[in-house]
């Protein structure tokens, strides 16, 4: 995906899993 | 047209899982060493380990949900490799690296090895 128009989102991607519910 | 590219994506799903793991959500597999057991996921395995990539590919083995590794195995080097796999930090104690490479050579993780080797003969020549 280098290159083309690619934007870099340095931020966090999915959910984080909690230690304990 | 172009994307968008989440930079720490993959540390992020590593995080998770090893969520999973510490909360025993989803464990699919126990290793067994000489009366030691250690519980994982075997997509996690598969993934980092020749070995087990082996054994979970092999039709008659991938629903297996017990292995026993051979008991030379060292369960404290299992450990750490186990650790690596799920934190991609390898932890390096002098007493134990020779432990950590061996048991790395066994699970098939050559990269670790060659790691492991590099630190050795770093710290012999220091």
């Amino acid at each position: 995906y280098e290159g083309v128009n690619t934007i870099k989102e340095m931020g966090r991607s999915i959910h984080e899993i909690p230690r304990q519910e | 047209d172009g994307c968008i590219q989440f930079t720490r994506h993959a540390g992020d799903v590593l995080l998770n899982f090893n969520r999973l793991r510490s909360r025993n959500i989803l464990m699919d597999v126990t290793i067994q060493i000489d009366g030691q057991r250690f519980c994982a996921h075997r997509a996690v395995l598969v993934a980092c380990s020749g070995l087990f990539y082996s054994i979970f590919t092999d039709p008659l083995k991938s629903n297996l949900s017990a292995i026993s590794l051979d008991p030379t195995v060292d369960p404290d080097g299992f450990a750490i490799l186990l650790d690596f796999m799920y934190t991609s930090t390898l932890t390096l104690k002098d007493s134990l690296v020779l432990v950590t490479m061996n048991t790395a050579s066994y699970l098939q993780m050559e990269h670790v090895v060659d790691t492991c080797r590099r630190f050795i003969k770093s710290r012999e020549q220091s």
